[in-house]
């Protein structure tokens, strides 16, 4: 009895066995619309499989992208209060053809709140890179800035809203060269200043986690309620 | 493994018969996350005419029925399902992205003539 492996693949959307080396930990999001699935199909109760009630939006495919970008090491910071610089690059190319996006958000994890270090307030600022940066080639200079927002401390997960941005990667693949994330403490430099930013952007840069929440909608799996009333 | 059907039940009428599929068995619980296994359920069994009033059948099914015991050319009517149940997956693609994905109609709850 051969199972047609291949065919219940191509169903789930995957060209051939995935063989990931390490379980990546679920987020507490896609686990929560998973439980709350579950128990909703254990109950029998019907709901919309195409609509996300915890995101408030249209959608079969949930898949939290990993960022693949690396930190930048560049002896001439752009500034002098400058903690960090790291390409952030998700690559969106397991969205099938017909797929719609619905939403693209980008979850920057600064690491775990505490109490006991607030840390200095951030500026973080994220910018389109216009050129592909190979190997130790000088950096290029960053695109237009994307989002320039400051940061109470150096700790919880922030959001910001790609959908756009993907949108237009997804339809123009060449134009996803990804981001340029750069992270400046605000505020003056005296000598204790110093060792804490060192401290600070020491600790920020080994808790940063970036991902891409990505939501999409099938519409041969996601037939819109209209047709179904008919 | 086949979960056998309720004792009482005539078993070769018309009703759900269970499958559990169990990833493990598969090796694809190195990659699929949640859940463990798949209920493949199946519809299986006749639809004799005697009985499409009570087997969970349409009106449609009752007609089928009553043609083919007046002329066995026409076919019996057929064993399907009658209401469905959607699942959830959650799973890893080959660049370690976690995906969950919702599929409609993808577990059979009752099965009935149609």
């Amino acid at each position: 009895f051969q199972f047609q492996e291949y065919v219940f693949l191509e169903f789930l959307g995957l060209d051939k066995v995935p063989s990931p080396q390490t379980f990546q930990p679920v987020p507490s999001t896609l686990k929560k619309i998973f439980q709350d699935r579950e128990a909703a199909a254990t109950t029998g109760e019907s709901h919309d499989l195409c609509y996300i009630k915890d995101l408030s939006i249209r959608g079969n495919i949930l898949r939290l992208l990993l960022d693949q970008g690396l930190f930048l090491y560049s002896k001439k910071l752009s500034q002098a209060s400058s903690c960090l610089q790291k390409f952030l690059y998700f690559n969106l190319s397991a969205i099938k053809d017909k797929e719609q996006l619905t939403m693209a958000r980008l979850d920057l994890d600064l690491g775990p709140t505490t109490y006991y270090k607030l840390g200095p307030e951030l500026d973080l600022a994220l910018s389109f890179i216009q050129e592909p940066h190979v190997g130790n080639q000088p950096i290029p200079p960053p695109g237009k800035v994307l989002v320039l927002q400051s940061v109470r401390w150096p700790q919880g997960v922030i959001h910001f809203n790609l959908l756009d941005v993907a949108k237009d990667w997804n339809n123009n693949p060449k134009k996803n060269l990804g981001l340029l994330l750069e992270i400046l403490v605000k505020g003056n430099r005296d000598v204790g200043m110093n060792f804490q930013l060192q401290d600070t952007c020491a600790r920020l840069r080994h808790s940063l986690r970036a991902s891409l929440l990505v939501v999409t909608l099938h519409p041969e799996q996601c037939h819109s309620s209209s047709r179904k009333k008919r | 493994e086949a979960i056998p059907a309720p004792k009482a039940f005539c078993k070769n009428l018309c009703h759900r018969h269970q499958l559990f599929i169990n990833f493990r068995d598969l090796g694809w619980h190195k990659w699929i996350i949640a859940p463990k296994g798949f209920m493949a359920n199946y519809c299986h069994g006749e639809c004799p005419f005697s009985l499409t009033t009570s087997l969970n059948s349409s009106n449609y099914a009752f007609l089928q029925a009553l043609m083919h015991a007046v002329d066995p050319e026409v076919p019996q009517a057929v064993c399907i399902p009658t209401k469905l149940s959607p699942i959830s997956m959650l799973y890893q693609d080959n660049d370690d992205n976690v995906i969950l994905r919702h599929y409609e109609d993808m577990v059979v709850d009752e099965c009935g003539c149609g």
